[in-house]
């Protein structure tokens, strides 16, 4: 019998809103 | 030497691993940098593959921070360059494209069996083995929605200033002007007979154009298919609201001349095998538009025929066209207000919407059906243009 692959683990991933809140804090944040 | 290039071949499982300080430098080669036409003659979405295969060596190596990182900046990377190019058609669809395709493996090679039906042995074995990206396959998809929407709005902003003197104004049969309503002034929605006057012709030239963009750049054809039912959309709604303010184009030949148009127009959708997007059918209150101004406009039989024909005009929008109505000259009549009445009244059941015009900015939710690619990632190569020596294939 096959062995039962491993479960993946789910990677948490931000919405593509708070992506943007983020870069534009980033941005903000750099001189 | 020769036999060490073979079998490095051979070994490669169609993975790339970079180190970490060379991310950003692959984002801006890769993504931000990068011109569509870098790419021509080679595999379509190639990009969203090399991606992929970066991914997957993440993935591989049990790095959840590399893949993380990784995709934030990629859909960042998009974003930054979509801002930059926000009314270049070819590499907002060159995106688009690569946005879907990037999804598409993320679900291709996901090891969710509903994905991997059409899958060979080979593919099955470059799915990833350790991350469920599901989340970011949301964002991925919330992006592609974005990016589709940034193409009709470039798409309808070089189409809409063609449309009404396109559709409404230009003669293009022969011996219809003769037979305009006189007592008008040629009227333009953009200088009479100027530089901004457009045929039929510049339409179809425009959407060959489009087409031929989208053919190139490897759009999903189903795509393809929504976006041209978006744009005959645009064009029905812009003519028909013209037509439903404009009493010197409410006449018969302009009907004909309409009808003539429409007629191209669905030609054109069958030779590009468009016709099953569902564009013909948005047209159709500009297709009854049309045949009613043909129509006649006398008898009780005449108003049976207009009431039975014209089921994609609102009540409200076929009285105002035969409001409108010119006759052609002397000997044709107006259309009588007992006729207008007659139809009101058998149209009084019918639960119209009451507004007049069309919403031209209405736009039809898309979709991105799921479309695997018979590609396999081992066999994929990278041209030396890209800039990308510093990935090493696994």
């Amino acid at each position: 019998v096959a062995p039962r692959p491993r479960p993946r683990v789910l990677l948490k991933a931000p919405t593509l809103a708070e992506m943007e809140e983020m870069t534009t804090s980033e941005e903000e944040e750099s001189p | 030497r020769q036999v060490t290039v073979q079998r490095k071949e051979k070994d490669f499982q169609g993975m790339l691993e970079y180190h970490k300080e060379d991310e950003a430098l692959l984002i801006r080669n890769l993504v931000t940098e990068l011109k569509p036409q870098t790419l021509a003659g080679t595999v379509p979405c190639l990009p969203a593959y090399i991606l992929y295969m970066c991914i997957r060596h993440a993935d591989y190596v049990n790095d959840d921070l590399k893949v993380h990182s990784l995709l934030t900046s990629t859909i960042n990377g998009i974003k930054k360059v979509l801002k930059k190019h926000n009314d270049d058609f070819e590499m907002t669809t060159f995106w688009l494209s690569n946005t879907c395709r990037l999804l598409h493996c993320l679900k291709q090679y996901s090891g969710d069996e509903g994905f991997m039906t059409r899958n060979t042995a080979k593919q099955n074995e470059h799915c990833l083995k350790n991350f469920d990206l599901t989340e970011y396959r949301q964002v991925l998809s919330d992006l592609s929605i974005q990016i589709y929407q940034q193409l009709i709005k470039i798409a309808e902003g070089v189409l809409q200033p063609m449309i009404v003197s396109a559709m409404l104004e230009n003669e293009s049969i022969q011996g219809l002007c003769g037979v305009k309503p006189t007592g008008y002034r040629k009227r333009s929605s953009s200088m009479a007979d100027g530089e901004n006057s457009y045929c039929l012709e510049a339409i179809i030239r425009q959407m060959n154009c489009f087409h031929t963009v989208m053919c190139d750049q490897g759009l999903d054809p189903e795509i393809t298919l929504q976006v041209f039912k978006q744009l005959f959309y645009m064009i029905t709604a812009v003519t028909l609201n013209n037509l439903l303010l404009r009493k010197d184009v409410c006449s018969w030949s302009t009907g004909m001349q309409l009808r003539y148009n429409i007629s191209q127009l669905e030609e054109w959708l069958r030779g590009k095998n468009l016709h099953q997007s569902g564009a013909v059918q948005t047209m159709e209150p500009l297709i009854q538009a049309a045949q009613l101004l043909q129509l006649k406009k006398k008898t009780p039989e005449d108003a049976e025929a207009i009431c039975s024909l014209c089921t994609s005009l609102s009540t409200q929008q076929i009285v105002k066209i035969l409001n409108l109505y010119t006759p052609l000259n002397e000997f044709e009549e107006r259309v009588t207000v007992s006729f207008i009445r007659k139809i009101q009244a058998q149209l009084q059941e019918r639960n119209d919407p009451q507004q007049l015009l069309l919403d031209y900015k209405h736009m039809f939710p898309v979709l991105f059906p799921f479309n695997p690619s018979s590609l396999t990632m081992d066999s994929i190569h990278i041209p030396a243009c890209l800039n990308l020596e510093f990935l090493n294939e696994v």
